[in-house]
């Protein structure tokens, strides 16, 4: 298995910032 | 604390925005600081709204993001910090300068380094964040071969030297580090230019 611990972290995380520039 | 567009030509100097881009993300910037409180400042709770748009839960990247964003550590972002901290987040933008933005994400203690138990704390807390079970050996395991890839010291830790390595080696580990929203932020905010202090 090739995941990587910051990979499961970044995803699990949800540390995505485009929600920024979504509208409600 | 600073209110308002103070500089936007200053910004954009000092960060990878034209002055047009600067102006258009102020609009962004109005929007996301209005939603709780109208004071022209981003709290955590706009900010986390803003990324989740329902308040919704804990979360320990929210916490670090902002934290990160907050260089004055007054809890609370002006534009400033907004803009600077989002121009890291660009295409253009320099890619040690992604590299050490996402060092910094994850060196929650902020040592210098990231330490083994640091990396298991962020595993099991944001796959409990995201409902999602793994058992203590699977995730052991994972750690293991992690520190495997990125310590190449063989000192129980990883330090900047080693983080650079290992993403320059899993580019998918910066993924995260680029939004392609902020090159179309002139198109996605077209009103300033009813607000726009210069002429381009």
């Amino acid at each position: 298995c090739n995941l990587n611990a910051f990979d499961i972290i970044s995803y699990s995380s949800g540390f995505d910032l485009s929600g920024l520039f979504e509208e409600e | 604390q600073p209110r308002g567009l103070e500089d936007p030509e200053l910004l954009a100097r000092e960060t990878v925005f034209s002055v047009s881009e600067i102006e258009a993300l102020y609009e962004l910037f109005k929007r996301i600081s209005s939603a709780v409180i109208d004071d022209g400042l981003i709290n955590k709770e706009e900010f986390q709204l803003a990324l989740f748009k329902i308040n919704k839960k804990e979360s320990l990247f929210v916490d670090r993001v902002f934290d990160l964003f907050d260089t004055k550590h007054s809890g609370i972002l002006g534009f400033e910090e907004f803009a600077r901290a989002l121009s890291v987040f660009h295409p253009n933008a320099l890619v040690d300068d992604k590299i050490e933005f996402s060092f910094q994400l994850y060196d929650l203690k902020q040592q210098g380094f990231i330490e083994r138990q640091e990396v298991k704390q962020m595993v099991v807390t944001t796959l409990a964040e995201s409902g999602m079970n793994l058992s203590d050996d699977v995730i052991e395991n994972i750690i293991n071969k992690t520190f495997e890839q990125a310590d190449t010291k063989h000192d129980g830790k990883i330090d900047k030297e080693e983080w650079k390595n290992l993403v320059l080696r899993h580019p998918s580990l910066l993924k995260n580090m680029t939004l392609q929203y902020l090159k179309d932020i002139t198109t996605t905010f077209p009103s300033f230019v009813f607000h726009s202090q210069v002429d381009d």
